[in-house]
């Protein structure tokens, strides 16, 4: 998190605020809730109390303008800015202005006023931009269900102001993992068109063979329709497609665009009903088959037949000696099976059929 | 087809982002100065966005400088 130079902020707690005029996109009734709820989000965890005024001036005032709209610093038709909002202090200091070129909801459609005022309002009291990708005061708008502060946000307003005294409780989002903490655990590990992409938590990592540093984004910013947690993923080249798993649905990507008819159940596959969920899944291309790894088991599901081959599940300790009996997440490169557990990533030789190095699971990140 | 940083259209878009959001002086490229400057503030975005920090104006770049958003800046005054 960060705060403005000289760390500005309202130096009494009982701030008032002003509606001064609405976006036709929403009825009246809807964006006070917007506004009042996203005022509430910070309420929540401080011992700020927020009072509307009607009329007059406002600590705070809040209003929609396109353009050029009376700050010098106009906005720029849809998309692109969406709004902005001035550090505490006199006249200017706390308005927020919305861009009235965009079109305002009350849903995931673009774009939630809740959502952007509950980050312009973090501006007006004193909270600058975050360069922590699920932190509500990260300078890109993505949509996100629940609780909208992370961890980052409630620390760098507590310390401006303190903690709410009567401790409301609340569910922050975790804040993004970091690459290169030595504990990191995968969720999931696939390619994606010559990318390896890394899912952890609400997250993604994508690895660029031409870049060195991968970038970390929600999952949700790239995949609305995909849910927050991804148990496994696999890519099968020959169609061009990545199948997500979460719980005991699937998905199929082509590329980055959701493929129609997804979700599906994962015992379309042929698992039976007992399995809950995926922990690990990786294609073999040699063999065109994809194994399936649930707790101790793995399973083999060939994509030519579209069918499960018989005589599985089968012991994970049996058939990859050397390793743990549990897999988090699975790759394949090269004729090498890369096993990820907790911190650790087990280099397989597929045809010799042992462990040949065991690294730190992060380690593809050249930490 | 053509590299993104060759882009005019791009620099310009790259060269507004960085004026607004990471106080780049207005001003004409060209001079060296200002190419340095440019190229200054393209890393302090990249650093900010944890994308590798290259100065240049690469794909993943231009993706974020597209991407909708605050109009607060994102460092300094």
């Amino acid at each position: 998190y960060n705060h403005f130079p000289r760390k500005l902020k309202w130096q009494n707690t009982n701030i008032t605020f002003r509606i001064v005029n609405y976006t036709p996109d929403l009825k009246k009734s809807d964006v006070d809730r917007a506004i009042r709820n996203a005022l509430n989000v910070w309420a929540d965890v401080t011992p700020l109390t927020f009072k509307k005024l009607n009329e007059g001036i406002a600590d705070i005032m809040i209003s929609f303008g396109s353009k050029e709209h009376g700050d010098y610093n106009p906005f720029d038709g849809p998309n692109g800015l969406l709004a902005h909002a001035y550090p505490p202090g006199p006249g200017i200091g706390g308005d927020t202005h919305f861009d009235e070129d965009e079109h305002w909801t009350k849903d995931s459609s673009t774009y939630n006023l809740f959502i952007v005022a509950a980050h312009e309002l973090g501006h007006a009291l004193g909270m600058s931009h975050s360069s922590d990708p699920g932190a509500l005061m990260y300078p890109v708008y993505s949509y996100g269900e629940g609780f909208p502060l992370a961890e980052d946000d409630i620390e760098g307003i507590q310390e401006l102001y303190g903690p709410n005294p009567n401790h409301r409780k609340v569910k922050p989002k975790p804040d993004a993992p970091q690459k290169c903490d030595p504990m990191l655990s995968f969720d999931a590990v696939t390619e994606l068109r010559g990318e390896t992409i890394i899912f952890k938590d609400r997250f993604y990592w994508r690895i660029h063979p031409q870049f060195v540093e991968p970038e970390q984004t929600l999952i949700k910013n790239t995949w609305p329709s995909l849910p927050n947690k991804v148990d496994a993923a696999y890519e099968n080249p020959e169609k061009d497609q990545v199948f997500i798993f979460s719980g005991i649905r699937m998905w199929a990507l082509n590329g980055y665009t959701l493929v129609d008819g997804y979700p599906k159940y994962i015992h379309k596959l042929g698992l039976p009903k007992s399995v809950r969920k995926i922990d690990a899944a990786v294609h073999i291309r040699e063999t065109g088959k994809t194994l399936l790894f649930t707790d101790e088991e793995y399973w083999s599901y060939d994509e030519a037949s579209g069918s499960m081959d018989t005589g599985y599940p089968r012991s994970i300790e049996t058939d990859f000696p050397g390793m743990g009996d549990e897999v988090d997440a699975a790759a394949f490169h090269y004729g090498y099976l890369y096993f990820f557990h907790e911190h650790v990533q087990y280099e397989y030789s597929y045809n010799s059929r042992k462990v040949i190095r065991v690294l730190r699971a992060n380690s593809i990140f050249n930490c | 087809g053509p590299l993104p940083h060759d882009n005019p259209d791009n620099v310009r878009l790259a060269e507004r982002y960085l004026h607004r959001f990471y106080g780049l002086p207005a001003g004409l490229r060209g001079r060296k100065a200002s190419l340095d400057a440019f190229q200054d503030k393209i890393k302090e975005m990249q650093e900010f966005f944890k994308l590798e920090v290259t100065g240049n104006l690469d794909e993943n770049t231009l993706d974020v400088m597209q991407q909708p958003r605050c109009g607060v800046p994102d460092v300094g005054e």
